[in-house]
């Protein structure tokens, strides 16, 4: 994946069948964001792989405070590059659950 | 700071909590 500066990892083990999953992420390089960011630490998150869009997610998080409404974009790809990755990974696994 | 912070939105919660060195350092 693209480095957004961006880190998101899993924050459990995926058993290939929750659809909700628990992530964290955090800022890796506050350079590569274009607003301003304040120091938060890690995020941790669950998010449905299924019935949710990373994109809102990131908007909840800037919502939030914890990030800059023009870094939108750069936290959506962020989280949707990881979700692709565990679903891509959940379908090499066990391709008739997904 | 060692705290951790929970926050939440839109019936989401994030908890939010301090970076450890050693992820920072990660290549």
């Amino acid at each position: 994946a693209e480095d957004t500066g961006l880190r998101v990892e899993l924050a459990e083990e995926d058993d290939g069948k929750k659809s909700s999953i628990a992530l964290r992420l955090w800022v890796e390089d506050p350079k590569k964001l274009k607003g301003k960011y304040k120091d938060n630490g890690v995020i941790e998150f669950s998010l449905d792989l299924i019935n949710e869009n990373p994109e809102d997610v990131a908007q909840e998080m800037i919502d939030s405070g914890f990030f800059h409404e023009s870094d939108a974009k750069l936290l959506g790809k962020s989280i949707r590059d990881r979700v692709s990755l565990i679903k891509w990974k959940r379908e090499k696994q066990c391709p008739v659950l997904v | 700071g060692t705290t951790t912070q929970v926050v939440h939105s839109a019936g989401r919660r994030f908890i939010v909590s301090p970076v450890p060195e050693a992820r920072l350092k990660e290549p």
